[in-house]
């Protein structure tokens, strides 16, 4: 555990308590893709199946089990909740997501680092992962404005991508066997899709002015 | 031979 690594899990987990306190506090999932919330579900749950196999740490398997519950219990709350699922946006959330899903798993078949079943699972959880954001940034792209608590979910999901590649760096410069290469690709094109969010998030930012989208 | 770690990364 490096020092980046470290404060990647902190924002991650950061980004999802702000998610959950958006939901708890105004009972409202307006400006959330409930696309995206399900596809980080599944990329959980299939990367996790070493839960059962491998013990690495108590830290490691304490984190997995609150990100595939937390991931859960959002999913769970956006589509049966009483009051959270009557606001969420149905028709600007209409990105064909099956596809990213059918995408990746096409690709953990060709691109694995072991033929089999766990390490599939994991290919294609590391393969989704990267393009999982990508019906929320199209649910804020058209809905143009950004609610703060949806502002600060989606600068600190970005925030754990950046973190994740100083850690690889650090990792590739200190450990002589280091090399993830199906983790640090994937994970440099899941942050370059959040660039273009990133920039309006520090022109708002810089303004102190609310976070929109252009059209 | 060298044998994979296990993947300690979330």
């Amino acid at each position: 555990m490096n020092i980046f690594r470290l404060a990647g899990d902190m924002t991650h987990l950061l980004s999802i308590l702000v998610l959950l306190l958006k939901i708890y506090a105004t009972k409202s999932c307006s400006g959330i893709s409930r696309k995206t919330q399900e596809l980080y579900a599944i990329v959980f749950v299939a990367r996790y199946l070493d839960l059962f196999t491998d013990f690495i740490s108590v830290y490691n398997t304490f984190m997995k089990v609150v990100f595939i519950a937390s991931s859960l219990a959002i999913v769970w709350c956006m589509r049966f909740h009483p009051m959270v699922r009557r606001s969420y946006d149905r028709e600007l959330d209409t990105f064909r997501h099956y596809f990213l899903v059918g995408a990746s798993f096409a690709l953990a078949l060709i691109l694995h680092e072991k033929f089999t079943v766990q390490e599939i699972f994991w290919a294609f959880s590391i393969y989704l992962e990267a393009v999982a954001i990508l019906p929320q940034l199209v649910l804020l792209q058209r809905s143009g404005n950004v609610d703060n608590l949806t502002g600060q979910y989606i600068f600190f999901l970005g925030a754990y991508r950046a973190f994740y590649i100083l850690n690889w760096i650090y990792r590739y410069l200190t450990e002589p066997h280091f090399t993830r290469w199906i983790a640090c690709v994937s994970g440099v094109v899941q942050t370059a899709l959040y660039a273009d969010f990133f920039y309006y998030y520090f022109i708002s930012w810089k303004n102190n002015s609310k976070l929109k989208l252009p059209a | 031979c060298y044998q994979e770690p296990p993947k300690d990364e979330l």
